[in-house]
């Protein structure tokens, strides 16, 4: 006996968050509708279906956090058991809508442990809100089990057994290769970068923001892969191994340190951790490691995993001379062997054993001409090799050494390049440009 | 036969009448589940779930009915109605 089958018989679809999770702390709105808009992406990707946010209480997919009894024929019971429900599409006005439990702990790049990861699950019930039932496939996301997270929402890719099931209501969206099935080398390219959600893009346009790389005080500098990283509020600069200024403008850490809290204005500290060179950043008393520029899972931690202080940490940078790790805090400072991932003994000293260091630190960095450089507020120290003493003649201008600005100079973000900024050449190549991003490149 | 206590029952059955298993029970003719019915149940819960098929509620099939899941039935009422009908 054929199970009737229940599709949407238009193809652009509305959706709206109602109502988010009210233990918010990890998933804020705007990630709880980032991920929302992923896992209707995973759908939309490969049939020929387009999902829009909107505003209002019409939308066809409402999606709601709630918990209990909450009138629609599927209490949740608390957490663990049933975790989220979601209506076939069809004739009810509560077609499509999905909803989840509110008493789950909802997580997003966490281990299993953790929590219930939500991009998996709202890709679950975005098939049923699409029309799919249960599936005993092993493969399938359409298990009625959670099966833990399913990894990064940007490269989530459908299970073949699923992606035939949606074909067989919908067809093949345009572009996209029915006859590519699991072992078969991909037909297309990797999916282009995905773009951030669309409200978000005028905050980067605007990005009125922005501060001032010339009379700035940085947050946190780091020597990540050979180069410079300057952070300072939601933005950092980056020059290249022989110093040259990437972009007068500062771009923004989320654009490309993906996986940091939407709500991270700044961050205390960073350092490229020697060995695995994944990346380490601080704040407050957490700290997030990033395997290139993606987070790796389970993060953020408590900085207390190094044994360090539960003030939180104001610089961090490896030093050549040994390989080891330095934290420094107020008057003190820490070596920490990121080898054996363990503090070493007899700390935390005395930061004055660093002669000539200004105590409270904004950060520290290592340069590939072996010195390790110390910066705070607009001034900067060089001590060389393995001395523990500032080299006669610092501190310099962090600006003018570094951020390539000439003294009495500023330059706010709006502004053009100026004729006093007569090192820099700045050679703009609109064939790079996208999305209204200007794209340029700096040489000295 | 293995053990079962009465919550471990009760609760099987509630689990398998909410995921489609099992028809809901009459709340005017109070109607019982059969143990035939019961069996059949479990073992196409076994199926769907990925396990062997034993038609009792060991560990494996108590810890599976255990694990967070999606509250839609595994069998859609239509199916479970056209099944009864062929029988």
């Amino acid at each position: 006996s054929p199970v009737p089958q229940n599709k949407w018989k238009k193809r652009h679809l509305s959706w709206r968050v109602r109502t988010f999770p009210k233990d918010s702390a990890l998933l804020g709105r705007d990630t709880v509708r980032a991920l929302m808009y992923y896992a209707l992406k995973v759908w939309s990707d490969i049939a020929p279906l387009n999902f829009h946010e909107v505003a209002g209480s019409d939308a066809d997919i409402q999606i709601d956090f709630t918990k209990a009894d909450h009138n629609d024929g599927y209490p949740f019971d608390g957490p663990g058991g049933t975790v989220a429900h979601a209506f076939f599409p069809g004739e009810r006005f509560t077609a499509g809508d999905t909803h989840f439990d509110d008493d789950e702990a909802w997580t997003f790049r966490s281990p299993d442990s953790h929590g219930m990861d939500l991009f998996a699950v709202a890709v679950h019930e975005f098939g049923h809100a699409i029309g799919l039932v249960h599936t005993s496939a092993i493969e399938s996301i359409m298990r009625p089990y959670y099966q833990g997270p399913v990894g990064d929402p940007l490269k989530y890719d459908l299970p073949y057994e699923d992606k035939v099931r949606v074909w067989q209501l919908y067809g093949v969206r345009d572009s996209v290769s029915h006859t590519h099935q699991p072992g078969n080398p991909s037909q297309t390219a990797e999916p282009p970068v995905l773009l951030d959600l669309p409200e978000n893009r005028s905050t980067v346009l605007l990005a009125r923001d922005a501060p001032d790389r010339c009379t700035s005080h940085f947050d946190a500098v780091a020597q990540i892969r050979g180069e410079a990283f300057f952070f300072k509020g939601k933005y950092f600069w980056r020059l290249t191994r022989e110093k040259h200024l990437v972009s007068l403008r500062p771009a923004q850490i989320h654009r490309f340190w993906r996986g940091l809290p939407n709500n991270l204005d700044s961050v205390d500290a960073v350092y490229e951790r020697p060995g695995d060179h994944k990346i380490v950043f601080f704040k407050g008393l957490k700290y997030w490691v990033f395997k290139d520029n993606i987070v790796e899972e389970g993060y953020p931690r408590p900085i207390s995993d190094f044994g360090l202080p539960s003030e939180g940490v104001d610089a961090a940078f490896v030093w050549l001379h040994n390989d080891k790790t330095y934290f420094f805090k107020d008057n003190h400072y820490w070596r920490y062997d990121d080898h054996l991932r363990r503090m070493d003994l007899g700390y935390p000293k005395d930061s004055t054993l660093w002669k000539g260091l200004p105590p409270q630190l904004d950060d520290a960095m290592r340069w590939s001409d072996g010195s390790s450089y110390f910066f705070k507020g607009k001034e900067y120290w060089r001590v060389p090799g393995s001395d523990m003493e500032v080299e006669a003649g610092y501190p310099r201008l962090i600006a003018k050494d570094w951020l390539l600005c000439t003294e009495m100079q500023s330059d706010s973000p709006d502004t053009e390049p100026k004729s006093t900024e007569t090192r820099v050449n700045v050679h703009h190549h609109p064939d790079h440009a996208e999305n209204g991003y200007e794209v340029c490149s700096c040489t000295s | 036969a293995p053990s079962q206590s009465t919550e471990q029952l009760d609760m099987g059955v509630d689990w398998l009448s909410k995921f489609g298993y099992l028809p809901p029970p009459d709340p005017v003719t109070g109607q019982l589940q059969t143990k035939e019915a019961l069996t059949k149940a479990i073992k196409a819960m076994q199926k769907f779930g990925g396990l062997k098929e034993t038609g009792v509620l060991d560990q494996a099939t108590l810890g599976l009915m255990k694990t967070p899941r999606c509250s839609l039935p595994d069998v859609s009422e239509v199916e479970a109605t056209a099944a009864r009908r062929k029988r």
